[in-house]
């Protein structure tokens, strides 16, 4: 699979953009978080696209924002 | 409140529903 670069993403409508980005996020989530991947995904795709991108390429900076991710999910459900 | 559905899930191959808020 090719990776996701902001050129390749920017020639995509508005609205796929996001579909884009979280098809490939969720399965990298998901090896972590196998139950939670589809709220995490959500939760990660209210970032920026830029950053967005980042972490895609970013394991450490990824697994960071996963693990906030979750601590807010849990504080949000508490 | 709103803030039950928080947040819309991803699922892959569906339509993410967060695209309505953006």
């Amino acid at each position: 699979q090719e990776p996701l670069t902001a050129s390749r993403l920017a020639a995509a409508p508005l609205h796929e953009q996001k579909q884009m980005i979280g098809e490939r996020l969720y399965p990298l989530i998901h090896d972590v978080h196998t139950q939670l991947a589809g709220k995490i995904t959500g939760m990660l795709l209210e970032i920026d696209n830029s950053e967005l991108l980042l972490m895609l390429e970013s394991p450490e900076s990824l697994h960071a924002k996963i693990e906030e991710a979750v601590a807010v999910l849990q504080a949000h459900q508490a | 409140g709103s803030s039950i559905n928080w947040p819309p899930e991803f699922h892959p191959g569906v339509p993410w529903k967060g695209l309505q808020n953006i």
